[in-house]
């Protein structure tokens, strides 16, 4: 553990709870992707599983047990609890262009070709890609509440610092995770384009993120 | 490759 890693998955931690806390609170998930949010509990879900197999550390465990209940409760607000606020309508991304390349992919790159391996490298895959509804309705309806953006910009810090602790722990233990960074570096480069807007916009106090 | 206990991220 290093502390990139850490922040990271402090950043990762503190992105669900904005999202959770500013559903909750606003009794609304209006302008919300369920449908990200569906494919970030499928993400923890796959990758998870080894959680009643290999215990590694009390920190490992309390936290995959933290974001598969943050995910959950995140989905169960948005499709139960507030679905008379979900506009379906504007969370129009097509999954299956995603869950078909992922699934395909993951069978054609992994490190095993055995149940576990193959779960937990759909999981990376998908998770790249996991918040593309999220960017699609923020580009479809023009407009993100300012809420909306810090969850986005925590979930990217929490990409950028993974990036860091892999530059670290290959420098220092020589650990390299080729699916890992490779997934990773495609998934922070989505958020690259977003911290742009997000410094631009919301940062010079606009409130709200109104796309050009 | 990568051993199962050597997947200690999250």
């Amino acid at each position: 553990m290093n502390i990139f890693r850490l922040a990271g998955d402090v950043c990762h931690l503190v992105a669900i709870i904005i999202l959770l806390l500013k559903i909750w609170r606003s009794r609304s998930c209006a302008g919300i992707s369920g449908k990200s949010q569906v494919l970030f509990a499928i993400v923890f879900t796959t990758r998870y599983l080894d959680l009643f197999t290999v215990f590694i550390s009390p920190y490992n465990t309390i936290m995959k047990v933290v974001f598969l209940a943050l995910s959950y409760a995140t989905v169960y607000l948005i499709y139960m609890r507030f679905r008379n606020t979900f506009n379906s309508e504007n969370d129009s991304f097509r999954l299956e262009f995603l869950l078909v390349p992922v699934i395909g992919l993951s069978f054609l790159e992994n490190y095993a070709f055995t149940p576990l391996e193959i779960l937990w490298t759909f999981s990376i895959f998908l998770e790249s890609v996991a918040i593309m509804p999220q960017l699609f309705m923020i580009t479809k309806t023009g407009e993100a509440e300012s809420i909306t953006t810090h969850y986005l910009f925590f979930l990217g810090l929490y990409r950028a610092l993974y990036i860091a602790n892999w530059v670290w722990r290959y420098h220092t233990e020589g650990f390299f995770d080729q699916i890992a960074v490779v997934s990773g570096v495609v998934q922070t480069i989505f958020y690259i384009d977003f911290f742009y807007l997000y410094v631009t916009k919301v940062l010079r106090g606009r409130g709200k993120m109104t796309l050009p | 490759g990568l051993k199962a206990e050597e997947k200690d991220e999250l």
